[in-house]
């Protein structure tokens, strides 16, 4: 699974996410990658966020739009809403990661997982690209 | 007014010591180059929805990861292709879900957002949607490469277990 969520010069999000799924999979599965809500979300109110990992249980937690609302609704930070929304799917034996980007400019990400490949860049950050 | 650019290529199947020097070479320098793709219109005043979407092509054109050429196998050998993109102003969306010749899927899903009145279109339709606004088709083959089928062989010997620890990403 691939994503990008960026915010632009005007402080608009977006997020795209991209995916093969899991190997082997049978039966039609579809994971989180393409349900709005879930692995997919965009909202100027809030952030923008993509995820990656165990695609059910980012379904089951709506991920991407608990993300948007514990910051729109809960008041919560960025980062502190991404570690939120980690735990909620870490509780229910999930793993995975996620990516986030506020119109204020303000970047998050946080995985569970022993590695991500991630990157980031900016007008005024450095540039970082990582994978552990 | 500042911009940023975060991207991922996925987790969980990169285990320190499972991932050769090579292989980490090359996934660095795929990341590296989604951030030039989408910061790049960023920098000059473009839209966060085409940075993501530059991003993303980039990453799904890169072997290196698990979206487009590079994708895992289903249980019976091909490849299936889901996306999703949103922007945050209007909330308009699109996604497409289990496509198999459209190249660049997630241009098939802002072609979804953009082109046509529904959020998801999947399978068969999704494809035929995505050829008939212009989008290149090829055959599914061209999106398997040969890491991805020895990791199916792996999973089936083994029984064929849902890959619930997402070890092959």
């Amino acid at each position: 699974t691939i994503g990008a969520v960026a915010v632009d010069q005007s402080g608009h999000v977006a997020a795209a996410t991209s995916t093969g799924g899991l190997t082997a999979k049978r039966w039609g599965r579809i994971g989180d990658s393409p349900l709005i809500g879930a692995g997919t979300y965009a909202d100027d109110r809030a952030a923008a966020v993509s995820a990656t990992g165990l695609g059910e249980l980012f379904i089951r937690t709506a991920a991407a739009h608990e993300l948007c609302a514990l910051i729109r609704l809960g008041g919560l930070g960025l980062q502190e809403a991404l570690d939120a929304v980690l735990g909620e799917v870490g509780s229910l034996g999930g793993k995975g990661g996620l990516i986030a980007v506020a119109p204020s400019g303000e970047v998050a990400w946080g995985f569970t997982t022993p590695d991500m490949y991630r990157g980031r860049a900016g007008s005024d950050i450095e540039r970082c690209v990582a994978i552990y | 007014m500042s911009w940023k650019l975060v991207i991922h290529g996925g987790c969980g199947a990169m285990r320190p010591g499972t991932v050769s020097k090579e292989q980490d070479e090359a996934a660095r320098a795929g990341l590296n180059a989604a951030l030039d793709a989408g910061s790049s219109i960023l920098a000059s005043g473009g839209s966060s929805l085409d940075a993501v979407e530059a991003a993303a092509r980039a990453l799904e054109e890169d072997p290196s990861f698990n979206a487009g050429r590079g994708s895992v196998l289903t249980a019976d050998g091909h490849v299936e292709l889901d996306a999703a993109i949103m922007e945050g102003t209007t909330r308009r969306a699109g996604a497409v879900a289990g496509l198999r010749t459209t190249r660049a899927p997630i241009a098939a899903a802002r072609a979804a957002m953009e082109l046509s009145p529904h959020v998801l279109l999947t399978y068969e339709g999704g494809d035929r949607f995505a050829r008939d606004q212009g989008l290149e088709q090829v055959d599914n083959g061209w999106f398997v490469i040969p890491e991805r089928a020895a990791q199916l062989d792996r999973v089936m010997a083994a029984g064929g277990q849902f890959d619930a620890d997402i070890k092959y990403g």
